[in-house]
């Protein structure tokens, strides 16, 4: 059986919607670990991967591990009517073909309970190897949603070039191009403003920014977003979720022909 | 603009 008690029930809405616009259907993965997602979006250009450390739960219990197919679309609907400040719960019977979120007011004078049926998804699982990247940024996850969306209107496509000046952000339209740099600045009042650059070597590569601005979606659930970047691999655009966990998505570069 | 590479040519199935 599994009953997973979640007290910041809106992390999981956050959640939903940052991917349910890149991927359809899904299986959520549980075991020990914690509660999981890996998915790719449909045409193999972007993966996700997320984690919630069953040590973000106030209650965590999964007798055996266990892979729940769902439309991300609908689960994302059905969090939809969950409050802002509700303790979601969810639970699944051992073999069941269900699963069901309950919703609690803070004050407990509102119950509700909402159940979905599992679905069967062939999903192909990635090994993604720890690698060390020849570029790491850190900045505010509002200030890059910020370049993403301004980019996205003169251009498609976005190159990321790190170098010691600092991270550049550019593209080329039909009506021109732009650039956006960022340099270190740690001299901040809270950390969280921040922007560090931890360069071993110089990188530079192209991304299409569609996918990038969807990643941006995420940023509710985190106020730094971290970008790794090596040539020739895909970027991970990381969003920690305090201590409980993470979601990274991987883009795969464009390169010239 | 460049060809878009595909993320399953990067990681390997499990």
């Amino acid at each position: 059986m599994l009953e997973l008690r979640l007290v910041q029930g809106s992390l999981l809405k956050k959640l939903l919607e940052a991917i349910k616009d890149l991927v359809t259907d899904a299986n959520f993965d549980c075991s020990a670990t914690g509660f999981s997602l890996q998915a790719m979006d449909s045409s193999h250009v972007a993966l996700v991967s997320l984690l919630l450390r069953s040590e973000a739960f106030e209650h965590y219990r999964c007798d055996r591990n266990i892979s729940m197919g769902l439309n991300l679309s609908n689960m994302a609907k059905v969090l939809r009517c969950s409050g802002p400040d509700d303790i979601i719960t969810l639970k699944a019977d051992d073999g069941g073909d269900s699963l069901t979120f309950m919703f609690e007011s803070p004050n407990q004078d509102k119950i509700a309970d909402f159940e979905m049926k599992l679905m069967d998804i062939d999903s192909e699982h990635l090994g993604i190897p720890d690698t060390e990247y020849q570029a790491i940024v850190r900045m505010p996850s509002a200030e890059f949603a910020r370049i993403c969306k301004d980019l996205s209107g003169i251009g498609d496509t976005i190159a990321i070039s790190v170098t010691k000046e600092g991270v550049k952000f550019s593209t080329r339209g039909d009506i021109g191009s732009a650039n956006i740099v960022c340099r270190q600045n740690t001299s901040v009042d809270k950390p969280e403003d921040a922007t560090i650059i931890e360069m071993e070597e110089p990188v530079t590569l192209t991304f299409a920014l569609r996918y990038i601005n969807s990643f941006t979606k995420a940023t509710p659930l985190s106020n730094q977003v971290t970008l790794s970047l090596s040539s020739d691999l895909p970027v991970v655009v990381e969003y920690k979720i305090a201590e409980m966990g993470y979601i990274r998505f991987y883009l795969a570069p464009k390169i010239d022909e | 603009r460049g060809v878009q590479l595909s993320i399953t040519e990067f990681y390997k199935s499990t």
